[in-house]
């Protein structure tokens, strides 16, 4: 099953 | 002083509705040229970006930078309060503590003014760069919503695919499973039914319903939905609120391990 990624995987918090 | 006025409050109810789903609070960042949001939902797997620019407004004013935390679900409220037809000003002072929304009535008979603690927050921002995407469709965004809704009754998620011929919709679940596939509209006589493809190279993402589901909140603001994908990279879902600015929501892919 695929999983759930989260947005900070690919954006930097700034 | 910040003061910002929009002739029909209606504009500002359908923004809370579409963002009320996914955010509990929210820094309003105002500034010269407009209003911004940023902010992600508590489990950060989506983003909303709003902007409303300044022009946009029949009167606006913001002699300094102002961040304001507010609580969506209060603001929800008072927007409610709003008939759709009337005036609204949101007013602050420099160094704000409150907000206040002023609603006046068509025939200036009625003035309700409804003021709000404001939160403190931190800011938390992502730093989204600018991206080409492999695939970039738009389609009518009441068929995006019937879509999500219809195939959110098949499974958790929906995969999203992408090619020359169409765009094709899926779900599958314990009791079976649903596709939905749209061509590209050979004319487009009629711009808000048309469903177009701009494609470099195919995709094919999977989403979670829920998401997708609030996201389609904002179909009121807009009759076209626009979505921006490209492999293992999250999905741009943006809905142009009339001239004055646009709605963005960034998903997280899910992503086979």
């Amino acid at each position: 099953t695929p999983v759930q990624n989260d947005l900070t995987e690919f954006y930097n918090l700034a | 002083m910040f003061e910002a006025r929009l002739a029909q409050s209606a504009i500002l109810k359908k923004v809370l509705e579409a963002v009320k789903d996914l955010l509990t609070e929210a820094t309003f960042e105002c500034s010269d040229s407009g209003i911004q949001v940023q902010a992600m939902d508590n489990a950060h797997v989506s983003l909303v970006s709003l902007n409303l620019r300044s022009d946009g407004f029949d009167k606006y004013r913001c002699d300094r930078n102002l961040s304001m935390g507010m609580n969506i679900g209060t603001m929800t409220k008072i927007l409610r309060c709003a008939s759709s037809e009337d005036t609204v000003t949101l007013r602050a002072v420099d160094s704000p503590d409150n907000i206040i929304f002023i609603f006046e009535s068509q025939n200036k008979e009625k003035l309700a003014e409804y003021e709000m603690k404001l939160i403190n927050m931190d800011l938390e921002h992502l730093g989204i760069p600018e991206t080409m995407y492999s695939c970039v469709v738009k389609m009518p965004s009441q068929e995006f919503a019937r879509i999500c809704r219809d195939l959110s009754q098949f499974g958790e998620a929906i995969t999203i695919a992408c090619s020359k011929e169409g765009i094709k919709f899926s779900a599958a679940g314990d009791y079976g499973n649903a596709n939905v596939k749209l061509a590209q509209t050979a004319d487009s006589d009629k711009e808000e039914e048309a469903v177009l493809i701009d494609m470099q190279e195919p995709v094919k993402l999977t989403f979670a319903c829920r998401y997708l589901n609030s996201f389609v909140k904002a179909t009121p603001l807009c009759a076209q939905v626009k979505l921006s994908m490209s492999s293992d990279v999250p999905l741009v879902c943006e809905y142009q609120i009339g001239e004055i600015g646009h709605i963005r929501y960034y998903l997280a892919p899910k992503i086979d391990d």
